[in-house]
């Protein structure tokens, strides 16, 4: 069912600044 | 007393709905602990991209802008982090190049863009995102696919570079051709034991082994094609940058035993229907020298012959060839310094740099042109040796 209201553009950081944003994955349990 | 009727497929919407707090186990699983050596090699190829895909798509369809960004960033850094972890592994690379390609594909295909939508059937259409537009993250995986396509690169060459100088231009298969070895020339001996023991046939042995991991893990078919030309562009920039360093490669003989190699090369991708990838034409600067090595190097109409055909050649890389140039035997000569200087002032007009080596360092430009699938995302089951138990499909 195609929406009936534009889409939400998501701004996404780049490659670097999403990998200096220490995501949950770095919080592993080891 | 309930009985557990499996839903049917037309049913399922081709999401997985997960909990906030299962994301981090739903990367640990089918990113930073899944085996493409192991469990990956029973899967539908692409099918850790399509599991994050349907994550994403149950995201969107709750209209959870957080949650969207949250699984995109995990799934980002921990493909980063796992080809930190295991980028010296071909298997692992490829494995991963294919997915974050598989899922750039379906950021398109199911992004609501009609250029994108062009091959899908009625119901993929009904199953593109509905709330939010990805096209900057988009950009972002795209730059993580060129970060893994370079990381691929490397790791090939770590494994072929060291085969290529034995396999291309010392080990001998033309039996009698050099029957008499280049005057004043020893054979080299080798300081590590596993030194000059690779083959033509290990080399295309390894070349297969590539193709074939790639193929396996649903490699689009355009990539694939990009890789192997790379891949013999490497072979021939170092097999002529040994030529052009070793005056024991410049004989006549070892012209015929190149070229015999080259059309090896050739037959391989003849075999792999890749012979329009571009791949053979990077070899053209090596096919020219071997023909150097072969033609007559004598009088004027020999220099000229040699002008017209050595294009892909600088004039640095044919003098040292012809400088290098030793006799097989008593009935041929040196190069006169004569004819060098002829070719050299026939070629002082030629715009070029007066670059001798090549740059085996070098990376085409990789694209990922779009692919979409036509697997129903709604068919899809995820396989119990996955973990994957608390995803729930909708």
């Amino acid at each position: 069912r195609p929406p009936s209201r534009p889409r939400v553009l998501l701004k996404a950081p780049t490659l670097a600044e999403m990998e200096e944003m220490n995501i949950s994955e770095e919080e592993e349990s080891p | 007393h309930p009985v557990n009727i499996p839903r049917r497929e037309k049913d399922f919407q081709g999401m997985l709905e997960y909990k906030k707090e299962d994301e981090l186990k739903l990367v640990k699983n089918l990113i930073l602990e899944l085996k493409p050596r192991g469990v990956a090699v029973n899967l539908i190829p692409g099918l850790p991209a399509y599991i994050l895909f349907m994550c994403l798509r149950h995201a969107d369809y709750l209209n959870d802008d957080q949650k969207v960004r949250t699984l995109l960033t995990s799934t980002i850094n921990s493909i980063k982090k796992i080809l930190k972890k295991r980028g010296d592994d071909f298997e692992t690379v490829s494995f991963w190049l294919s997915n974050t390609c598989r899922f750039l594909h379906c950021l398109k295909q199911y992004s609501g863009d009609p250029a994108f939508m062009k091959h899908n059937s009625q119901r993929q259409n009904e199953h593109s995102l509905s709330n939010f537009d990805l096209a900057e993250y988009r950009q972002v995986i795209s730059d993580l696919a060129i970060q893994i396509y370079q990381q691929l690169i490397k790791c090939m060459e770590n494994i072929l570079q060291p085969m290529i100088v034995s396999g291309m231009l010392e080990h001998e298969t033309i039996q009698g051709v050099s029957g008499v070895k280049p005057t004043g020339l020893r054979k080299r001996t080798s300081s590590i034991a596993d030194e000059g023991t690779d083959t033509l046939d290990s080399i295309l042995r390894q070349l297969s082994a590539f193709h074939s991991t790639m193929c396996q893990h649903g490699t689009d078919p355009e990539l694939i094609k990009q890789v192997v030309k790379q891949q013999f562009y490497i072979i021939g920039a170092v097999t002529l940058n040994n030529l052009l360093l070793r005056k024991d490669m410049c004989s006549w003989s070892k012209g015929m035993q190149i070229r015999y190699n080259v059309s090896q090369l050739e037959e391989w991708l003849r075999d792999k229907g890749l012979m329009t990838c571009g791949a053979k034409e990077t070899l053209e600067p090596l096919i020219q020298a071997a023909q150097l090595l072969q033609v007559k190097k004598k009088t004027d109409e020999d220099a000229e012959a040699i002008c017209s055909m050595c294009l892909a050649l600088t004039t640095a890389q044919i003098v040292k060839v012809l400088n290098l140039y030793t006799p097989v035997n008593e009935f041929e000569e040196r190069v006169s310094v004569a004819f060098i200087r002829t070719i050299q002032t026939r070629l002082r007009d030629r715009c070029e740099t007066p670059q001798l080596l090549m740059d085996t360092k070098m990376i085409y430009p990789v694209t990922f042109p779009f692919n979409p699938s036509s697997l129903a995302l709604e068919t899809i089951q995820i396989p119990t040796s996955l973990n994957l138990g608390f995803l729930t499909r909708v």
